[in-house]
């Protein structure tokens, strides 16, 4: 609880129009931004609890199943829980992200807020070209690469060594649910997206 | 005739021609012209002193003048296929770009814009605008949304429950759009989301423009006492940000409607999937499995 109301002490002060509409001098959105970093990280911890109750939810729900892929799999050893630390990309609007620039294997853990069902391309920014996609039934997910445009390549307060995005679909995201992939770094040597020659 | 490429996907095709900008959409059956450009509006330089002359500031957009200036006559074109997205990176001059995007299976268009650091080595403040023009007969009515909530219907040069003469005929006609501003005729209707509250309008037949970024060298003496020029990083700031267009038939009566069409993408996009990203260097994939 002390986490969280870290978040809603920052969502209290976010309350103000100038943190709603952006009209705020740039030094007071760079406070603002401040908080809410805090606040998230401050939350990572709620983040990993709620996610281990979904999976133990999840794993309740599909033993009970008479049949399918999944109770067997459940029931083959011991469900192990999320040790992951679980980070916030707050850089995605530079297409900036810590972890997949560093780690060759990473995971995306994708929570769809909505109560319906959706399907959502995901960009991720990387610094090379090959990469695999892998979700939790062992199907390798089809990707592209793009490279990130050269105006954002260029800005120079921009630290980072992501030059193109992975995009890929995360399709049928559960209501209120979580699905997770599994991405690692290839060996081999991918094709680097071309433009179209000029006609 | 003169469309010289074209990205899209079975629902939506957008053409763009040899100058390198978007000329015509397809969509629900039909091609409507639509454009889009990025201009802006010079800021007026008031007195301060008058009430009905303040400068145009962080509180009041007021322009020098109705008329608008195009920022580039032709942009740079590239152009990346793929078999999830088809994307075309525009470069209209150092400080506008764009990349537009159509993935897979989507019924909408995707204009991610970059605007910034503003020049105003001129002397001039500038308040940059994306525009689409149509050929939809909306005849001076189109739609803003209430805080994401229901539509209300707008008509340029009006006020519902009094007789206007508009002496600032720009500023009058603008609008709060929070997620979306729409215009249509007896055939076909355009939308356009926003990803954060903007300023827009319809400054013509068919025509929708967001304000983007803005960059002034005056007070309008509402209270903050500094004209809205931010330098950090030793330069003008710069605004990325996306709009989301989508084109359909007013008329069309089988599910889903263009108006469902851009409810659905309106919460898929102001409510996306939180992203967690985790290092998973100590684990393989079958125990992550």
């Amino acid at each position: 609880d002390p986490h969280l109301s870290f978040m809603r002490e920052a969502m209290g002060v976010m309350q103000h129009h100038d943190a709603v509409t952006g009209t705020e001098k740039q030094a007071v959105a760079a406070d603002y931004a401040r908080h809410l970093e805090v606040a998230i990280r401050a939350c990572a911890t709620n983040t990993k609890e709620v996610l281990n109750q979904l999976t133990v939810d999840t794993a309740a729900s599909e033993s009970a199943t008479e049949s399918g892929r999944r109770e067997r799999r459940w029931a083959t050893g011991p469900k192990k829980e999320y040790t992951f630390k679980f980070e916030t990309c707050t850089l995605l609007n530079i297409s900036s992200c810590a972890v997949p620039e560093k780690a060759d294997k990473f995971v995306l853990t994708l929570y769809n807020p909505l109560a319906q069902t959706v399907s959502e391309f995901v960009r991720i920014p990387v610094p090379d070209v090959n990469y695999e996609v892998k979700d939790f039934d062992d199907v390798t997910m089809e990707t592209q690469f793009l490279p990130i445009p050269a105006p954002i390549q260029d800005l120079n307060f921009r630290k980072s060594s992501a030059l193109y995005e992975l995009v890929f679909l995360a399709s049928s995201l559960p209501p209120l649910g979580y699905k997770s992939y599994y991405i690692t770094k290839t060996s081999g040597n991918a094709m680097k997206p071309v433009p179209d020659p000029a006609n | 005739k003169s469309s010289f490429t074209s990205i899209g996907n079975e629902y939506i095709r957008l053409n763009f021609d040899t100058n390198g900008f978007l000329v015509t959409v397809t969509a629900d059956g039909m091609t409507r012209i639509v454009n889009q450009e990025f201009v802006y509006y010079e800021a007026a330089i008031g007195n301060n002193r008058e009430f009905r002359n303040r400068s145009s500031g962080a509180y009041i957009f007021r322009p020098a003048h109705d008329q608008v200036r195009s920022i580039s006559l032709q942009p740079k074109l590239k152009i990346y296929r793929g078999n999830l997205v088809e994307e075309v990176h525009q470069s209209f001059n150092e400080w506008v770009s764009q990349v537009v995007r159509v993935y897979r299976q989507q019924h909408h268009a995707e204009f991610e814009w970059l605007v910034g650091p503003i020049p105003v080595d001129d002397g001039r403040g500038k308040e940059i605008v994306s525009r689409f023009n149509s050929d939809i007969d909306s005849a001076g009515v189109f739609y803003t949304d209430s805080n994401g909530r229901e539509m209300l219907k707008r008509k340029r040069d009006h006020r519902d429950t009094w007789k206007v003469k508009l002496l600032e005929h720009t500023a009058g006609n603008y609008y709060p759009i929070t997620t979306k501003i729409a215009l249509e005729d007896d055939n076909a209707r355009m939308a356009i989301l926003t990803d954060r509250a903007q300023g827009g309008s319809s400054m013509g037949a068919g025509s929708l423009e967001l304000m983007v970024h803005r960059r002034l060298l005056h007070d309008d003496a509402f209270g903050v006492d500094e004209a809205l020029n931010e330098t950090a990083y030793g330069e003008g700031l710069i605004a990325r940000g996306t709009h989301y267009l989508i084109v359909g038939s007013s008329q069309k009566q089988q599910s889903p409607t263009t108006q469902a069409i851009e409810r659905f993408t309106q919460l898929r996009k102001l409510l996306p999937a939180w992203s967690f990203f985790s290092d998973a260097e100590d684990i393989d994939y079958a125990d992550w499995r």
